[in-house]
């Protein structure tokens, strides 16, 4: 018999984490609903499972990863047109309430292309760090390149000074267009940079507390 | 002298021929379409949770890592009272899984869950 299991016959606590989360997060739920996840974060993703667990989602004995949660947090993005002739500006946020309190970060780093091929040049593209809307913007440096392309720049600092600073974090995604001239390229957005929350859940094989999903003090 | 003992069992020398239907572990492939989770969980495409079946013997072997109280209630059933259960086959360790599982803002959750995979079988 193939029928899903019903959401209906789950106790109103749950004991265990997986059924909570399933309770809370998967579809059928109240509010779930299938969410923009595609492109370039579920390529991300999808490579970094593979190094973390074989074909049946037994972890690796390496296990590479140092911890047994990570969350990606896409940007919304905010403001007009982001290109301005060669180049391109755009304004992100990264909204972090919600996160479980079970969650403890270890680590935030946000994860971009700082270069792309376009059919006449490149596109070269940087990160900058938005503290208040007057203060100077504070250029991000890469700490790491992956085999794929991608850039990691480390942002923990800016998550975990105080905790009023967790509820969202602000950045500029630049880019510029460089290339042969005479090329004409019809502009491509690049994607938009996406955060990674290394997270150490406290809960992943204990029962929860009987109580419903916590936010993060704010 | 537990030698003695499991021949003093009735029936102990008869059950030496029926281990294949001894407590063990057993594969039970199943897809997260099946489950009803496939339109949350994308990794891994293949989960084996396996199970424990299988009768657990009169005399409880080494290896069925069996706590004290398993072995009493296997003597309590064959010796003095066939109402009292033998003790049941059931999962003595297991291994984690990791699965990513798409969230409803959109966002990609790595997470590895304890105890999803039955590693070997006890009697309890």
């Amino acid at each position: 018999n193939q029928s899903p299991l019903p959401l209906g016959s789950l106790p109103a606590v749950p004991t265990l984490p997986l059924l909570q989360a399933l309770q809370t997060r998967a579809p059928g739920s109240p509010g779930w609903k299938m969410g923009p996840a595609s492109g370039q974060p579920l390529r991300y993703m999808l490579n970094l499972y593979r190094r973390a667990a074989d074909r049946e989602g037994r972890p690796r004995r390496s296990r590479s990863l140092g911890t047994n949660t990570i969350r990606l947090v896409q940007a919304s993005s905010h403001g007009g047109q982001p290109w301005a002739g060669r180049w391109y500006l755009q304004a992100l946020t990264y909204h972090l309430e919600g996160q479980p309190e079970a969650e403890q970060l270890l680590r935030a780093t946000v994860v971009y292309l700082p270069s792309l091929s376009l059919a006449h040049g490149r596109l070269l593209c940087a990160l900058e760090l938005v503290v208040a809307s007057e203060a100077p913007r504070l250029l991000l440096s890469p700490t790491a390149h992956t085999r794929h392309g991608w850039a990691e720049v480390d942002v923990t600092p800016y998550l975990v000074l105080g905790n009023s600073s967790m509820g969202s974090l602000a950045l500029r995604h630049v880019c510029v267009r460089a290339g042969r001239e005479g090329g004409h390229d019809v502009p491509v957005a690049p994607g938009h940079p996406f955060l990674l929350l290394y997270l150490n859940d406290t809960q992943a094989g204990m029962a929860p507390p009987a109580a419903e999903p916590h936010r993060l003090r704010r | 002298d537990t030698g003695t003992l499991a021949h003093d069992l009735p029936n102990y020398l008869r059950e030496q021929g029926g281990e294949k239907s001894d407590c063990s572990l057993r594969p039970f492939p199943v897809s997260f379409a099946q489950l009803g989770w496939d339109h949350w969980i994308i990794a891994p495409h293949r989960y084996n949770p396996r199970y424990c079946k299988g009768t657990c013997p009169h005399l409880l072997r080494y290896d069925y890592h069996a706590p004290n109280h398993a072995v009493v209630q296997s003597f309590v059933h064959q010796l003095v009272d066939a109402n009292v259960p033998r003790p049941s086959c059931v999962p003595y360790r297991y291994s984690p899984i990791s699965v990513l599982m798409i969230e409803r803002n959109g966002g990609i959750l790595y997470k590895e869950y304890e105890n999803m995979i039955a590693e070997s079988c006890t009697c309890r």
